[in-house]
């Protein structure tokens, strides 16, 4: 019951969020119940699912700094199974706050307490698009880590970092923790640049890629300013087929159907 | 002499070391003597212009943490007029310390003094996906920051926080900043949605908004493969031609011509 899966890349833009939402709304849909924790202060996961920072008063920060029970964080939101634990641009300040903490690296964790795990079948984690504090909290509750790689030059040369922090990790902090897999996200048909980065991934990582390509395509990019999950707003579409196959393939892996 | 640009936007993948990498490149070819600073320590500006860590053994880490003076650190490019002061991993390790240390906003201000201001026309920093003390010292050290904003819908949501931060270090750490203009970037003609963010920012930073949009090209996600900014990998596309319009009317509101 409830294993906990953060979503990692320090690189920005690659698609944490995206793939943070949709595959959490996917396997609501499908039944499972879930609950999205939003780590970033940008507070994108939240927008994705229609939920903003007026409507609540309790968020992230308040478990990470004022050990507020998770339990009353958590919000529901207009799609079944789809729990969400919302973030706040305060989390900006925390990060700086938290560094002067006890237990700093484990807060998160603490708070993951097994009744909040029982609750859910799934737990997932959208992290900032850094290596701080923030994202070690959330590396240090977690059972895994999905890591999603946009399929360009410039995302490449930050991945041995992560996996080096991931390897840090393991050693001080979490020993549980292991690669989920990688996503390769925005892939383009067209170029051969796609191409090349899907090759060398593949050959370094081998099985730990999902087959699953997630294809760039408009509806994933629109479907937040409705602040709905792709399958949500247009299932149709390309966008959201390309998650509801990451699902399937996920559920594969943690021999779950 | 020696004006100082942040290139900043903690959302993440909006274009800000392709922006950094290309106007340096475009104004360097201009004939304008260019310094180039690298605070990412994904080191992707470093990448972009085919320098990688192993050739050099100074960053901007020493500058930061050590004192070490910035003409020690200075690499030449293969790019006639255009300096680089390189980032390194270790830049995510640099944050922690940093924050025990004395000035610690205002450590990069002091490292850039008029020496080397008065060796350049301009000098960029290209700055990591995040608001903490790295980029921080961006804004303390700068005259003006240029901020990207990729046309999509969950970069919209950080840019009053952006602002908000702009505004707070203006008042406590450097009374001169300003906001130098809003670069809009990744634009695509064909979509509703970016023309719908563009209007929004236009309509809310008016002339601050260049009038240059940056196309999503192809180019400009391939020459940081080849080491090269995207005038010196082909000069004849649509990301180049880009960039040039941007650098012409980036030099008219510097009132250089
Ligand atoms: N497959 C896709 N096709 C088209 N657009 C996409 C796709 N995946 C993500 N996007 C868009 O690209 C942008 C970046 O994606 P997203 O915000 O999910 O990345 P991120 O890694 O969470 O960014 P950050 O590092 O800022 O947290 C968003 O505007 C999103 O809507
Ligand atoms: N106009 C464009 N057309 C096509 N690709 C682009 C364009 N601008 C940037 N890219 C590509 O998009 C990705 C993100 O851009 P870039 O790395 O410059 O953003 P960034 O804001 O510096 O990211 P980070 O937040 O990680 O520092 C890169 O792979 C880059 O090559
Ligand atoms: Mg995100
Ligand atoms: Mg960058």
């Amino acid at each position: 019951m409830g294993k906990i899966v953060a979503i990692a890349n320090q690189k920005g833009g690659v698609g944490k969020t995206t793939t943070a939402v949709n595959l959490a709304a996917c396997l609501s849909f499908a039944g499972k119940k879930v609950l999205l924790i939003d780590l970033d202060p940008q507070k994108n996961a939240c927008s994705g699912l229609g939920v903003y920072e007026e409507t609540y008063q309790i968020s992230a920060v308040d478990v990470l700094l004022n050990e507020t029970p998770v339990t009353d964080a958590i919000l529901k939101t207009s799609f079944n199974n789809l729990d969400l634990l919302p973030s706040s641009s305060d989390l900006v300040g925390a990060e700086v706050i938290l560094t002067d903490l006890p237990m700093r690296e484990q807060r998160l964790k603490a708070a993951l307490n097994k009744t909040v795990r029982d609750m859910y079948d799934f737990i997932f984690i959208d992290t900032p698009p850094s290596l701080g504090l923030i994202t070690i909290n959330a590396f240090g509750a977690c059972h895994s880590v999905l890591v999603p790689i946009q399929c360009e030059y410039y995302a490449l040369e930050g991945v041995s970092s992560l996996m080096m922090t991931i390897e840090t990790v393991r050693e001080r902090l979490n020993s549980r923790i292991e690669l989920e897999g990688i996503v390769m996200t925005m892939a383009d048909k067209r170029t051969n640049l796609n191409q090349q980065v899907i090759a060398e991934v593949r050959e370094h990582f081998s099985e730990k890629v999902y087959r699953t390509l997630i294809y760039r395509n408009i509806t994933l990019a629109e479907a937040p300013s409705f602040g709905k999950p792709a399958i949500f707003y247009n299932i149709r579409s390309v966008g959201s087929n390309c998650y509801i196959s990451l699902t399937k393939e996920f559920l594969e892996k943690n021999s779950q159907a």
